[in-house]
């Protein structure tokens, strides 16, 4: 899956 | 969470305390892009909306917190408290071209036509060309005081190491995410020739000199 990373970046 | 990430977090910290600081024990924002301040300060508030949303970890919840504040701290330093020193000749880059081309680019390519994701986007992309002005600003004065070139180098690191966080995680958890990795890049690509400059002069202890 792609946009699960920026849920919990900066 | 890795070590990537984590040093670029705290790099971006120490950028805007280092500005934050220069500009209260100067007690001047000369030199210093209000308008980058202002970019940055809503990139940070329509980024972290999900702040009462989402609670993903204590050291996420409390660095955007400290981001928000401390970019609005900022801002209210240049344009309120010390704005006579405010070098309005200077910071002249026009940043209606940064947010139309944001705002129109976060409603055509996005993971999801949402509120919150689509300003995300919008942050995303806006955050990848915030430090124009400010870049502006020192190619047409000239030059930067160091302390503002450290700054500069601060800020522009982290997103060099989320680019490599981004690897990590690609490699490691198999998931990425290619609006924040192609903003990342262009981001990252804008310090480029500040970074040769940075290290070429000022670690060598001379003035940042941009040629005019």
């Amino acid at each position: 899956g792609t946009n699960t990373l920026h849920k919990d970046e900066l | 969470m890795n070590i990537f990430r984590i040093i670029g977090d705290l790099s971006h910290l120490l950028a805007i305390i280092i500005l934050l600081r220069k500009i209260w024990k100067t007690r001047s924002c000369a030199g210093i892009s209000g308008k980058s301040q202002i970019l940055f300060a809503l990139v940070y508030t329509t980024r972290y909306l999900d702040l009462v949303t989402t609670y993903v970890s204590l050291y996420n919840t409390v660095m955007k917190i400290i981001f928000i504040a401390v970019s609005i701290a900022t801002c209210y330093l240049i344009y309120m408290k010390f704005k006579a020193t405010y070098d309005h000749n200077h910071d002249t880059f026009r940043i209606e071209f940064l947010l139309a081309p944001a705002v129109i680019l976060a409603l055509l390519i996005n993971h999801d036509f949402t509120f919150l994701e689509i300003l995300w986007t919008f942050s995303i992309y806006l955050e990848s060309v915030a430090i124009l002005p400010q870049l502006f600003m020192v190619s047409k004065t000239g030059e930067a005081e160091s302390i503002t070139s450290h700054y500069l180098f601060a800020l522009g690191s982290y997103r060099a190491l989320y680019i490599l966080n981004w690897i990590y995680r690609y490699h490691n958890e198999e998931i990425y995410d290619l609006i924040a990795i192609v903003a990342g890049i262009v981001q990252t690509a804008l310090y480029c020739d500040f970074f040769y400059l940075y290290i070429t002069k000022v670690l060598r202890g001379k003035k940042l000199q941009l040629p005019a």
